[in-house]
């Protein structure tokens, strides 16, 4: 998890097709 | 069961269409919208390092897509952490080219890279010609097999939902979920292509895709031995954690 804190983080946040 | 078929197709196209960097008929106005030869020759003159880190960065960005349509595909998130994370580590960047091949113009063998087409030439002064004619030929080749915007969708969902990668923590689920994946494709194949073989074909891809995503770990360890710096300050971090060996 440590060693892939962004992938992570990306897979944690809500993102809308607005925000892509 | 045609149901249960028909609603996973129908959420991976979704999920493919609603994150995808430029929608199909974007595509088609840039499609002759070309580098001019001055563009072309000050990619060129471009100093080696300053070119990988614009590819880097134009990758990153369309791995953050692809992220986005795994997270949007039912059952993606039900799966351990673990497995998610190993998924889009070892199949982003094939997602990446699948999905290249939508912005790929097989008739004039050009690629759209910072909003015009441009060919192979283009990216000479990155030093690494094999990996880039290997990317063009690759794409060349799957745009043959003329795919529709619903094929593209499940067999890119098919090349990431793998159970080829190793260290999975629940490669049943994977499985399971791989299998309904692989039927929605059949199905809609079948439907939209005379060829018989065309799902064969379509899946006899896949080696060379993950032959590139090699080659593409190998180039960029032989530029980081030559440019360590410009890799650790100037790369995207997300590049960095997903690629770096």
């Amino acid at each position: 998890k440590e060693k892939h804190k962004i992938l992570h983080r990306l897979l944690q946040n809500s993102t809308s097709p607005v925000e892509l | 069961n045609c149901g249960i078929m028909h609603r996973i197709a129908q959420n991976i196209i979704k999920s493919h269409l609603e994150t995808c960097q430029y929608t199909t008929e974007e595509l088609q106005q840039l499609a002759w919208q070309t580098h001019s030869y001055e563009e072309v020759k000050m990619y060129q003159s471009k100093p080696r390092d300053v070119l990988w880190q614009q590819c880097a960065i134009q990758i990153t960005h369309a791995i953050q897509y692809v992220v986005e349509f795994a997270k949007r595909i039912s059952g993606f998130m039900e799966l351990c952490q673990n497995d998610q994370i190993l998924l889009l580590k070892s199949g982003c960047l094939e997602v990446v080219l699948v999905r290249m091949c939508r912005a790929f113009n097989p008739l004039n063998n050009t690629v759209l890279f910072e909003g015009k087409y441009g060919g192979m030439q283009m990216f000479k002064s990155l030093g690494c010609d094999d990996l880039v004619s290997a990317v063009f030929d690759f794409a060349k080749s799957l745009c043959s097999l003329q795919l529709t915007e619903e094929e593209i969708a499940l067999f890119s969902a098919a090349v990431l939902i793998s159970t080829d990668r190793p260290w999975l923590m629940e490669p049943r689920k994977v499985q399971k979920l791989q299998e309904k994946i692989y039927f929605a494709l059949q199905h809609i194949m079948q439907k939209n292509h005379m060829d018989e073989d065309a799902l064969a074909k379509l899946i006899s891809r896949i080696p060379t895709l993950s032959a590139l995503c090699t080659l593409h770990t190998e180039e960029l360890q032989a530029f980081q031995q030559l440019h360590p710096e410009t890799v650790n300050v100037l790369f995207p971090p997300l590049y960095k954690e997903l690629f770096n060996p």
